[in-house]
């Protein structure tokens, strides 16, 4: 988790 | 995505619709906490802004629009269109206590300091403590409807089976997301005591659920 964080959870 | 995730986003979206067809169809919002619905639709808005900067799937998408429109309309059934029905006197939690702690944390325990990912790390805390309102109310008055223990139980198998989610995510991915996951496990804690309820009284019971 650094740059670029995608959070593809609900 | 696996099973868990799935079911878990499915309980989620249930709930939602639970509770809104209970006041739709009743057109009343008596026992519900409008502060905790107004809690929830902060909680979408300040965790799916990120709708308008990153493309994840069409199922991501589509499910981000359904919570956010499902949970704007709740709150203007209950602070529009039936308020007359809406229990302000019982819904007597001071959201405050919740808002500044959470605001505060965001800022000093996030992944990245710009604005979308503390908003986004808000929301993740936020959204572990937005029941504690409706679970407040329900001490208060003590008592709560059926249908309103049905939308708590599926809120509550949502977090379950997010847990399930990150474990399996976990063993099969080595994915682990600390925030989501410690915000996660508290949140469900504030279920557990309300599952004992459910299970002991609702289903045994009358319809009603009625504290010790």
């Amino acid at each position: 988790h650094a740059l670029n964080i995608h959070h593809d959870e609900l | 995505m696996n099973i868990f995730r799935l079911s878990g986003d499915v309980c989620h979206l249930i709930a939602i619709i639970i509770l809104f067809l209970k006041i739709w169809r009743s057109k009343s919002c008596a026992g519900i906490s409008g502060k905790s619905q107004v809690l929830f639709a902060l909680v979408f808005t300040t965790r799916y802004l990120d709708l308008f900067t990153s493309y994840i799937s069409a199922y991501n998408t589509v499910m981000k629009v359904v919570y956010l429109l499902l949970a704007y309309s709740t709150v203007g059934l209950i602070f529009f269109r039936f308020r007359n029905s809406y229990d302000s006197e019982s819904d007597s939690f001071r959201v405050e206590f919740l808002l500044v702690p959470v605001a505060g944390l965001s800022f000093l325990e996030n992944y990245a300091f710009t604005p979308l990912e503390i908003l986004w790390t808000f929301s993740i805390y936020l959204e572990s403590v937005a029941i504690l309102p409706q679970l407040f109310m329900i001490t208060k008055t003590g008592e709560a409807e059926s249908i309103t223990a049905h939308y708590l139980l599926f809120l509550g198998l949502y977090r379950a089976l997010y847990l399930a989610n990150w474990l399996w995510r976990f063993h099969t991915e080595g994915f682990y997301d600390q925030i989501a996951v410690v915000s996660g496990v508290v949140q469900t804690i504030f279920y557990c005591d309300f599952f004992y309820l459910y299970f002991t009284r609702v289903l045994r019971g009358s319809g009603k659920m009625s504290l010790p």
